[in-house]
């Protein structure tokens, strides 16, 4: 009983659907889909993460670091019902540690885990979404496959540091979204140089430096700093882009 | 048809393995997997590499930047062959990326991964090799799992960066760990510290800096004065550790 068109019907409400990718882990991919999730909070829209990095914590952390209650409410019967996504920061998060109670986090590995990603899309409260963004697992294996094609019509922001073979990694990335016809959104640098606290001199950290693609955003290792780049840059290149 | 009888006969050869670990992707786990093989060979060490990380780029690049030939040679029958790993800086290097001829890289997906780990440790010519260090996936999922399983006498060195969560990361490692029995070696904090070129500064750049544990080595981020701290420790701490 494939739930394909339940999720296909369920989020077709939603007008807009980021999903965000990266080659491989530590990138800074979560922290940056959380950040654009509160940037378009600020500028007015209604927005929902759906958290699908089972490798990371719940994306609610990244959103706001002291977080008090991850807890989805089911209404309706065992056979119609609907999950009530809690809010964090104003942004409803869709993460299936927030179903399962503490200690049960083991239960949905496998393909178990893409069952309850698809109850989660198929059955959540998403009305009233302008942005759902998603949070895709790091790489471009099996399961970044699975949950892109739960979503064929969403927009891609591929996040990356300019560290070895950093090229290699985007490419992937690039060639990942455009095989499954999805339009590419951005392209972003994270990590891109260090700022000395003492002298302010900015400087590279990764080797890789020289072998960057040209991103369309640069983000410093310094987070607020980095927030408040990231936030101008959803203000003036993102939304422009999303309207046309 | 088990290859597990064949990988423990193969193995047992070897008198000490040591197999290098992170909750997350990003941490740096497959640069200090390389640095300890280059460490432990410039002590005298006889050293080979498996590489079983299938979510980065061939450990053969992290242990030398301009790799020239990554060709592994088969000898023998079809039903009675060896394979001949070739070697980076005068380390063997065990790794599917070297099988497999360019373009075919995808093939060995899903559980035909496994399979191809299988025949690699099964088959390898390791006869004469003092220490096999083992570059695992990130995290402590199935596939980490599956892969402990074949190595059940490795010791375990454990690498994580001072972010958010790391306390939480490095615990789950610890627990996976103790759980296959496996004696943990050394946990070694990456990204410690930044080290301003111009003012000579040192200062943190993740603010999960207050949340470390108490690890045995802390990594500046440099790679030339990291990989030296490196070779420190493992003359003087590992090497003594192995010895007992
Ligand atoms: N621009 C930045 N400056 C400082 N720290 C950052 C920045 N971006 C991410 N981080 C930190 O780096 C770590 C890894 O980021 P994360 O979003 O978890 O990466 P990924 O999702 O790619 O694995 C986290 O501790 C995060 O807070
Ligand atoms: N101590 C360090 N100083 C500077 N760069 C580092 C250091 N450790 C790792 N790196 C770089 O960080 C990046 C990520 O490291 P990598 O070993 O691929 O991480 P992992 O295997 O955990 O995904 C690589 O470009 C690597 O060269
Ligand atoms: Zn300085």
């Amino acid at each position: 009983l494939s739930l394909f068109p339940k999720i296909r019907e369920n989020l077709s409400q939603i007008p807009v659907k980021i999903a965000v990718m990266s080659g491989k882990g530590g990138v800074g991919k979560t922290t940056v889909c959380a950040w654009l999730a509160l940037s378009l909070k600020k500028l007015g829209f209604k927005v929902a993460v759906f958290d699908a990095d089972f490798t990371g914590p719940n994306i609610a952390y990244a959103i706001k670091e002291k977080v008090v209650s991850l807890k989805a409410k089911a209404v309706g019967t065992e056979d119609n019902y609907t999950i009530i996504p809690p809010e964090v920061d104003g942004i409803k998060v869709v993460s299936s540690s927030m179903i399962l109670d503490e200690g049960k986090a083991l239960i949905w590995r496998g393909p178990l885990k893409f069952k309850l990603f698809q109850e989660l899309l198929a059955f959540s409260d998403l009305r009233d979404v302008d942005i759902l963004l998603i949070d895709l697992p790091p790489g471009t294996g099996d399961e970044s496959l699975n949950l892109a094609q739960m979503i064929p019509d969403a927009k891609v922001i591929i996040v990356y540091q300019p560290a070895t073979l950093a090229v290699e990694d985007v490419k992937r990335s690039m060639d990942f979204a455009k095989t499954l016809n999805l339009e590419i959104l951005a392209i972003v640098e994270n990590f891109s140089y260090a700022v000395c606290p003492k002298c302010g001199e900015k400087f590279d950290i990764f080797d890789g430096a020289k072998l960057k693609v040209e991103p369309d955003l640069k983000l410093p290792i310094l987070k607020e700093k980095a927030f408040e780049e990231l936030f101008d840059f959803v203000q003036k290149k993102v939304i422009p882009r999303l309207k046309k």
